[in-house]
């Protein structure tokens, strides 16, 4: 008798132990859920990080052609102002 | 019904037999 | 006795279910430390990209006003070579 007792006791509070636990894994679950949805932000911020980056490597190439350009332009107008200068005075 | 069957809260499956966890969603039976 | 024979299956049954449903959380925290790993690499992408992003404009104003340099530099410099051919053929 005692033992059965005994026996039921253990079994309710295993039972008990088991819903709790479930309890603790359906709010894992749910956690993971939350934390899949901004994980798949990541390969998008890479991306976009990628495409700035290229952009900001393109842009700064054409700034140094376009200054190298404006740095030949400068010698070459000395230049064309020196022969004025000295056509003017002759 | 069978002795001790029991119909899971999750589910509704209908568990034959005095088992502790539910046989298709192994949910345990909340407060048996 | 039967109870008693049932009564022991069951608590057997819900050991062998608490031991099965903390191995499960045991592994879903696991897999919640590795997510959380990434997850920090969010801010770190978005920092990234933000800084990729300001110097890519920076670099596109430049590279905007070289351009205008250039232009109002070509103009003076055919201005000049109107005036030089001008004087030359005066």
């Amino acid at each position: 008798e005692l033992h059965l007792e005994e026996l039921q006791q253990q079994l309710q509070q295993a039972e008990e132990a088991l819903v709790a636990k479930q309890e603790l894994i359906d709010k894992l679950k749910e956690d993971m859920e939350q934390h899949k949805a901004m994980l798949e932000t990541i390969p998008v911020l890479k991306a976009q990080a990628d495409i700035y980056k290229a952009d900001f490597l393109a842009e700064r190439e054409a700034r140094e052609k376009l200054h190298e350009q404006r740095e030949d332009l400068k010698e070459q107008f000395e230049q064309l102002r020196r022969d004025y200068d000295k056509l003017k005075a002759d | 019904p069978l002795r001790g069957a029991w119909a899971c809260q999750t589910c509704t499956f209908l568990n034959a037999g005095p088992t502790v966890l539910c046989a298709v969603c192994e949910r345990p039976l909340a407060g048996r």
